[in-house]
């Protein structure tokens, strides 16, 4: 028999404390100004 | 056993500038009209390894409107990109490069570019002329009156129209048409052409001179008339570059 299990449902996981996002590696800089 | 996935390359790295350049380099030697174009943001860059020291690199880039012609012989670092309120033109360009042993090549290029939106410049900027199409009535009339102006002036030789670069047209609180224009020397002096203008014909590549004028005509409150024309001077071929994209040796100024 196939059991069903409950996962936790989370919407997003937390990050832990200090955490620092990864810069984004695209698009880079303005270097005049955008249109 | 396959190589390791590389790690992506950022877009502001050294490695993406140094193909930026050489792909902006390409693009300006290559182009046939208008402007010189600078790199204004590295949008997307993807590296396929094709093998030791080879890869393919496909860039995309945002590019900005500058004010050297493409035929102008400054060097695009001097080149000062066009302000917002002059109207920028952006340009949007997919080039694909190799790095072989180092050294980056533009495989192939396609570009596209589009001027700011007249409710843009006219939002932040709301007396500011607005770019006008090349073939508009008063812009070829502006360019007649200019190139004329100039040519009924000077001493050098007789200039004749290559290609009208851009035009704007302000309606308040003066109506001025303002046009910029390519030029090439012909082989006649400007007096000889008053007696015989259709017989003065472009310079062959290699002798010809080019250059680039801009214009002011004030149409109202009261009428008037400014151009200035500066000549590039004369250019050397080189086998292996259109002539019209070749770095001009000197330049003077009428």
């Amino acid at each position: 028999p196939v059991a069903k299990r409950a996962v936790a449902q989370h919407d997003k996981v937390p990050h832990p404390v200090g955490f620092v996002s990864p810069p984004l590696l695209c698009p880079g800089k303005v270097r005049h100004f955008k249109i | 056993v396959p190589a390791p996935p590389l790690a992506p390359l950022g877009c502001d790295d050294p490695e993406s500038e140094a193909a930026a350049e050489v792909a902006v380099s390409y693009i300006n030697s290559h182009s046939h009209h208008g402007y010189k174009f600078a790199l204004n943001r590295i949008e997307n860059i993807r590296v396929l390894p094709q093998g030791p020291n080879n890869d393919i690199i496909f860039l995309e880039l945002d590019l900005l409107e500058t004010k050297c012609h493409v035929l102008s012989p400054t060097p695009l670092e001097n080149c000062t990109v066009r302000s917002f309120a002059e109207h920028a033109v952006e340009g949007d360009c997919d080039i694909k490069l190799q790095k072989l042993d180092g050294k980056i090549t533009v495989l192939a290029s396609k570009c596209h570019s589009h001027a700011d939106s007249n409710e843009d410049v006219a939002q932040l900027c709301p007396d500011c002329p607005l770019l006008a199409s090349l073939n508009n009535t008063e812009v070829t009339t502006a360019v007649t009156a200019a190139l004329g102006d100039h040519n009924s002036k000077t001493a050098d030789a007789y200039l004749k129209l290559l290609e009208i670069g851009r035009a704007q047209i302000q309606y308040h609180p003066a109506h001025v048409v303002y046009v910029e224009f390519a030029v090439a020397a012909t082989n006649c002096s400007a007096e000889e052409a008053k007696v015989h203008v259709e017989a003065c014909q472009l310079l062959p590549d290699d002798q010809s001179n080019f250059g680039f004028c801009t214009a002011t005509v004030v149409k109202r409150p009261s009428e008037d008339l400014q151009v200035n024309c500066q000549l590039y001077g004369h250019q050397v071929p080189t086998p292996d570059t259109p002539f019209f994209f070749r770095v001009f040796q000197s330049t003077s100024t009428s």
